[in-house]
């Protein structure tokens, strides 16, 4: 018996949700930030942040189509994270890095969170 | 990406989703 691992399945399945994602192909919710809007997939959202797997598995509230967050978010802040769950690539400009740690904070990426903090401590002069 | 200093990160990215609530 064998087994044959494809070693980049999982970057591809995620190039593929991207691609579905930039065609609005079976998106299932709007997210607000402030006046912004992003579309995206409920799964995807859950499997990479905390407050989303708890706002999509509740059941009052996983069948809402758009979901707006605290007008503190940024939404700059915001599409930078949307884009690292789709590309696994966390885009770390000098400007926005606490906006992206705030964001990441408060969508419960605690991965995310450690891994700025990390950087911001090593990049200090 | 290019002409973008990329660092490596290994450690695990995302929460893990529980088997069951």
């Amino acid at each position: 018996d064998s087994c044959i691992q494809f070693t980049r399945h999982a970057s591809d399945v995620l190039l593929n949700l991207n691609r579905l994602r930039s065609r609005d192909i079976l998106t299932d919710v709007t997210i607000l930030v402030n006046r912004q809007q992003f579309r995206a997939h409920k799964t995807v959202l859950m499997a990479c942040s905390g407050l989303f797997y708890t706002i999509f598995t509740d059941s009052h509230k996983c069948n809402l189509n758009a979901i707006s967050l605290d007008p503190k978010v940024d939404p700059e802040g915001f599409a930078i994270l949307l884009e690292f769950m789709y590309t696994s690539r966390l885009t770390l400009k000098e400007s926005l890095i606490m906006a992206i740690m705030n964001t990441a904070i408060y969508l419960q990426m605690d991965h995310v969170v450690d891994t700025c903090h990390r950087f911001i401590k090593s990049s200090d002069p | 990406y290019e002409g973008v200093n990329t660092i490596k990160e290994m450690g695990r990215s995302i929460h893990e989703i529980p088997r069951q609530d």
